[in-house]
């Protein structure tokens, strides 16, 4: 089973580690501070496409995951070309499967398409920045677009409601759109109700980490967290944020969902426009 | 006596809810997330500059506070020219003032050259963006630069220790000018001190809030703080963060210093160079 995700946001809003929590394995390379400042420097002024794939085991099931990071994006003084480079590789990746689709012979195909793109948001609290619009416009028709927002502990539980309204307000207003799991008719109850709760808390507003610690402190119990002066945040509790939510669409319910999306309906439309002219 | 501080910061790096805490008075406007919005909307592409004085008491000493806020630094998807309104105002200042110094009647003069100019920087975690260099670098000269770390409840103490240190080594690789407070020969022992722990703390990592909480619950003492599910900020604590000493430098110890040297060493710099050619 192959999945390919890609990641987008500013330096520093914990996606490396995100991506390392989701499949707990040391997939994307966290930097630590020096290292982003030496990417920052070598990186000539445009988005770099890295690719970095990993065989995974996940409920017993082997995977193949291949997770695209987009370091650069967002983090210059003109960011008026940052999603290009994003929106070229998505592309690309349609028209690499067009062409093989279109040999003779099809026996060796490899798809590298991209069946979901997590957006960072950042957690300033007012509402989505024109970076974020510019991106999510450009992309949401192209790939499953699920924002998220992050390092969402540094926003109270009033301050992220108030900050996901305004938020869904900004899609709605600026004709985004984002992936959504659907329900289907021969669900049972269950799912149903699960699948809803998923969508109420549409964006997801996630924490990251790759410590663990005792909790309580003694105990035999890990949990993984950040620890504060004032508190430790335990990132598998839904009471301190949404990332069960996430990783339970991401893994547990939608993979297969997120892949059918991006072949039947997105890759399909990208096709269809490009064999119209 | 009267004070003049700019703040300057990407939108919802906390910076209006400082300014309300720093001087315990609802000086600058927070504005709730969908205020940002339509300001961002209404905003011509460029950083605007906004003025605020109120009379304020600190120490039983009566202070006219003017405080610069610069919305949409920061905010654009070009930030290119997000500098240059900001250090327009730096020197149209020092020009106001050398015009009415020029004067034959120099009876009523009035000085609203800049103090103070509070830079937030976003707790990437990481160090300097490229937007903060510039910023610093051109201003660093003109005004006297106090860059914070916004919103450091979002770091754990040991991230936090690491910022610092590479948000430091930024600023000395790129030769930028930061204010520090000086220690004078006829200064005691124990001013000495406190002006050590303040230096030493630079870049202050701060948290700020309005509100106020009962620590512990149901007990007479109240707390300026941010409640979390996982626990409770208090910023006057200087184990959680560095408010107290910003405070204490910006308000207790330097005022008048940061105000000497602005129109002893900054302004007469300006002058200088104004009058040579
Ligand atoms: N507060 C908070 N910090 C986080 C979170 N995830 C990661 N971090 C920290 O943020 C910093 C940058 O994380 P990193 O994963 O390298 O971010 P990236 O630049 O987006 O890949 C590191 O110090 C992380 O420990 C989170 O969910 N909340
Ligand atoms: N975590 C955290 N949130 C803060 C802090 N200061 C303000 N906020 C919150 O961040 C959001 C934006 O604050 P605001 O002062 O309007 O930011 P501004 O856009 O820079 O003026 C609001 O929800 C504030 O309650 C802080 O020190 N830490």
């Amino acid at each position: 089973f192959h999945f390919t995700i890609m990641i987008v946001g500013e330096s520093g809003l914990g996606k490396s580690t995100l991506i390392n929590t989701l499949f707990n394995a040391p997939i994307a390379p966290t930097r630590d501070g020096n290292a982003a400042k030496d990417q920052q420097d070598s990186a000539s002024k445009t988005v770099e496409i890295n690719s970095f794939t990993s065989d995974i085991e996940e409920n017993g099931v082997k995977l193949k995951l291949t997770v695209i990071d987009t370091p650069g994006f967002g983090d210059f003084i003109n960011n008026t070309e940052a999603h290009k480079p994003i929106l070229k590789s998505i592309e690309e990746r349609y028209e690499n499967y067009l062409d093989q689709e279109s040999r003779v012979n099809r026996k060796n195909m490899t798809d590298n398409r991209v069946h979901a793109c997590i957006y960072f948001i950042a957690p300033t609290g007012h509402s989505l920045k024109q970076l974020d619009v510019q991106f999510m416009k450009e992309l949401g028709p192209k790939v499953n677009l699920i924002p998220v927002i992050a390092k969402s502990d540094v926003l109270t539980e009033a301050e992220v409601t108030g900050f996901k309204e305004r938020i869904l307000q900004d899609i709605k207003a600026n004709n985004i759109q984002i992936y959504y799991p659907a329900v289907h008719e021969n669900d049972d109850p269950e799912t149903v109700q699960e699948i809803k709760e998923i969508i109420s808390r549409i964006p997801f507003a996630i924490v990251g980490s790759n410590q663990t610690f005792e909790h309580p402190p003694g105990s035999k119990n890990h949990i993984r967290g950040r620890k504060y002066p004032w508190g430790l945040i335990e990132i598998d509790n839904e009471a301190h944020c949404d990332f069960v939510k996430l990783r339970q669409m991401l893994i547990r319910s939608h993979m297969e969902e997120l892949k059918e999306h991006t072949t039947q309906i997105l890759y399909e439309s990208h096709r269809s426009l490009k064999l119209e002219g």
